[in-house]
């Protein structure tokens, strides 16, 4: 996945949503339920939540619209760029656009919402049969008002339930005559009009006058395509007139002829030489549902993927049952955390199983910020008798808990730990008092983080102190907690609320760095004084307590480090 | 048989999409969509920026990287799509 320059993304979580116009495509019911799962795709897996609004300015607004819509970057005509969508911020920053010279549909041909009828705006199904013949789409046979209606069953005989098709003559939507149908034939300009219009706007959608006479009324409203109707073209909501002439042949269906790029039109009237009236004829469509749903990843941030199964590779793809990819969670939980279910509450203790200084009295362990001479630890003290460790970290597939100058063991294999060891046999440079350390995955260098020095020990040869300036660590860092390892050649540096990553070979800090402890990883404590990486789960460690979060930053455990990591 | 039907194109009024040569075609999309900046440059350097680029593309989408404008290459190109630029920019 990819992030834009900057990591940019919504400083709050309740996101606010308003569509501003709607394609003549598909009912604005459709239209509104379309976007609203596309919302969900996002919200299900990161803790935003998306409010629509009906008016105002916010935070993501919707619009449809053709060839140059009135941003610097304008559309394509039928097929090529479907829509795009700003990053998030101000302004246009966070807007999704959608090109209406698309065919827009849930993905699989013509949606037909009904309305009135009997059906309870149930959708047509095709075919269905009447009387003996079979529809592949919506018909006014039967009727003497012209109204096209389809059946909601495959057999209209047998179940008797039909609903009326989108037609002007029917209803319109938008505009300001609350979706009154339209009046033919109306005046407008001083002309007569008997159809649909654009004439008088440049952004080439259709529309008609609600009353007999626009210039006096001013009523109007927008006209929703036929099922039947062409897309595109010179036409738009026109339906195809079979049989056709074109270059001196017939044609009853559409055509390809006449065309490089293989797409089917048809004539809207009776012959093409002479009127030249043409337009593309109805296919699958784009899924609105799924375009949406990637240019709302951008809206909240994510730039394109190169991962071609994830909803955020640029190329459209139709999906029947649609998930999301691995890599498109990862992403955006990367810039806002996982969905938070309730806070984990640790377990509370019925009786304190230890005498525990550390709850008893917090001067008992100061934290120093410089090494000092250490309390010493009795070596005939099993770990299981501490409850806090300076620092937990895997060094050769084994655990390893360091605490005042000794450590501990513990391997997969068995389930005892071991020691105490002494650290200052087995890494003599390295204080008493390891505040976080880890193993380099690619290069098998180990990096001990005390106060604002590190050292890096490559098997018995050592380098340090360096200040951790040198890494481009800000000096007001008092000490590093912990340490993430992110794939090769890439560490998370904690200290307080905030993560650094490390680019290992560069011994730099990436740009756009720190980050939010708690944005991130949502559901962890934000003052954890360890975080380690085991066995593909990140620990993140306060008092006896671990958090343990998985691949999906999904915290899904926490338990006691004494009993469940040293299995005291 | 009878000869196949010579195909006869026909510039349909309206229609956005012209006719482009594939060079046309990819040139556009490669600047369009971020992986060749825009500014004018000359032979020889176009070539190789060209090359570039197209490496670049076909690495986004998971193509062979050829650097060369081949028939997977153009056909990808020619697919629907989101209009947000691939490289940041």
């Amino acid at each position: 996945y990819q992030t834009f320059e900057g990591d940019l993304k919504w400083d709050h979580k309740d996101v606010t949503y308003r569509i501003l116009n709607y394609s003549p495509d598909m009912d604005s019911a459709l239209t509104d339920d379309a976007f609203a799962r596309a919302f969900k795709v996002w919200s299900d897996v990161t803790p935003l939540t998306f409010t629509r609004l009906f008016d105002g300015t916010a935070d993501i607004m919707i619009s449809f619209g053709k060839a140059d819509h009135g941003d610097p970057y304008p559309f394509d005509g039928k097929d090529g760029l479907l829509a795009h969508a700003y990053p998030p911020g101000e302004g246009v920053q966070g807007d999704a656009h959608f090109d209406d010279d698309e065919y827009w549909t849930l993905g699989t041909g013509p949606v037909v919402k009904t309305r009135y009828g009997n059906a309870d705006g149930a959708m047509c199904h095709f075919p269905f049969t009447f009387e003996g013949k079979t529809y592949s789409s919506c018909t006014t046979d039967g009727r003497t008002d012209n109204l096209p209606w389809c059946a909601t069953t495959a057999d209209y005989s047998k179940d008797k339930k039909f609903g009326f098709c989108p037609s002007e003559l029917l209803y319109t939507f938008g505009g300001n005559a609350d979706g009154a149908p339209c009046v033919f034939p109306f005046t407008f300009l001083g002309e007569e009009y008997d159809s649909c219009t654009t004439e008088g706007r440049r952004d080439g959608y259709r529309w008609c006058a609600t009353t007999d006479n626009f210039d006096k009324d001013i009523k109007y409203g927008f006209c929703p395509s036929r099922d039947t109707a062409v897309i595109g073209g010179n036409s738009e909501g026109e339906p195809c007139h079979f049989p056709f002439v074109f270059l001196g042949k017939t044609y009853d269906s559409c055509t390809s002829e006449g065309r490089g790029d293989g797409k089917l039109w048809c004539s809207t009237t009776d012959n093409y030489d002479d009127h030249k009236k043409w337009g593309f004829c109805p296919d699958q469509g784009y899924s609105l549902f799924l375009v949406a749903a990637h240019e709302f990843g951008h809206a909240l941030g994510l730039d394109h993927s190169n991962i071609r199964d994830a909803l955020m590779y640029p190329m459209y793809s139709y999906v029947e049952d649609f998930s999301l990819h691995e890599d498109d969670i990862q992403g955006i939980q990367y810039l806002y955390g996982p969905k938070t279910g309730p806070d984990p509450k640790p377990p509370q203790p019925t009786t304190v199983p230890y005498p525990d200084p550390d709850i008893t009295d917090p001067t008992n362990d100061p934290r120093p910020t410089e090494p000092t001479t250490t309390t010493p630890v009795d070596p005939a003290n099993d770990a299981c008798k501490l409850t806090k460790f300076d620092t937990i970290t895997v060094i050769e597939g084994e655990l390893h808990f360091f605490k005042d100058g000794h450590y501990w063991k513990m391997s997969n294999r068995n389930d005892g730990n071991q020691g105490p060891f002494s650290v200052s046999e087995r890494w003599p440079a390295v204080p008493a008092v390891i505040d976080s350390a880890f193993e380099d995955i690619l290069t098998k260098k180990i990096y001990f983080f005390s106060g604002n020095r590190f050292w890096v020990y490559t098997g018995q040869s050592v380098l340090g102190p360096r200040s951790i300036e040198k890494l481009g660590l800000p000096n007001t860092i008092q000490k590093v907690e912990g340490a993430l390892q992110r794939g090769k050649g890439k560490v998370l540096l904690f200290s307080g609320e905030n993560f650094w990553r490390l680019d290992v070979k560069a011994q730099t800090i990436d740009k756009g760095y720190p980050k939010y402890t708690d944005v991130v990883f949502g559901g962890v404590p934000n003052d954890a004084h360890d975080v380690f990486q085991y066995n593909g789960h990140i620990y993140f460690c306060r008092d006896r307590f671990y958090w343990r979060m998985n691949s999906r930053k999904q915290v899904d455990r926490v338990g006691y480090v004494k009993y469940d990591l040293l299995k005291c | 048989w009878s000869l196949p039907l010579k195909s006869v194109f026909v510039t349909f009024p309206g229609d956005i999409m012209k006719n482009m040569t594939d060079g046309e075609l990819a040139e556009g999309y490669l600047k369009k969509f971020g992986y060749m900046d825009t500014l004018q440059r000359s032979g020889f350097q176009s070539m190789v920026s060209t090359s570039k680029a197209l490496k670049r593309m076909q690495r986004q989408m998971g193509l062979e990287e050829t650097g060369e404008l081949d028939k997977s290459t153009i056909e990808a190109m020619k697919k629907p799509r989101c209009g947000v630029p691939d490289v940041a920019n």
